[in-house]
């Protein structure tokens, strides 16, 4: 009994992902925060976020194409959040922590919420 | 008996190009 663990699959995949939402294909919803609009992958967007499980699960709004977001979003810490959900990998700048943080509370998106929590500490020490 | 797990760190699968 063998197999063979391709080490890189996830990866390729999401890099894939990627690169079929920067092509916008196969996008199924847009996504308006304050007005700005991001095309994204319901599959994805549910993957990563508490918010969008709830909404892509529920039988009556699973087939919306496009949602509006609480208008206190910021549309710069959802650009990075969204960023993150398609290459796992989080921009942190002390400019931008902060909306970040906020916006994956709102996205409950715990395990960042978290990272941005201990990032803030480690400056705050810095 | 353990399962023997080779691991493969090429790629995967096919790179969708940016653009066509």
């Amino acid at each position: 009994d063998s197999c063979i663990q391709f080490t890189r699959h996830a990866s390729d995949v999401l890099l894939n992902l990627n690169r079929l939402r920067s092509r916008d294909v196969l996008t199924d919803v847009t996504i308006l925060v304050n007005r700005q609009p991001f095309r994204a992958h319901k599959t994805v967007l549910m993957a990563c976020s508490g918010l969008f499980y709830s909404i892509f699960t529920d039988s009556l709004k699973c087939n919306l194409n496009a949602i509006s977001l609480d208008p206190k979003v910021d549309p710069d810490g959802f650009a990075i959040l969204l960023g993150f959900m398609y290459t796992s990998r989080l921009s942190l700048r002390e400019s931008s922590i902060v909306a970040v943080m906020n916006t994956a509370v709102y996205l409950q998106m715990d395990h960042v919420v978290d990272t941005c929590h201990r990032f803030i500490q480690s400056s705050d020490r810095s | 008996q353990g399962v023997t797990t080779i691991k493969e760190m090429g790629r995967s699968i096919h790179e969708i190009p940016r653009q066509d």
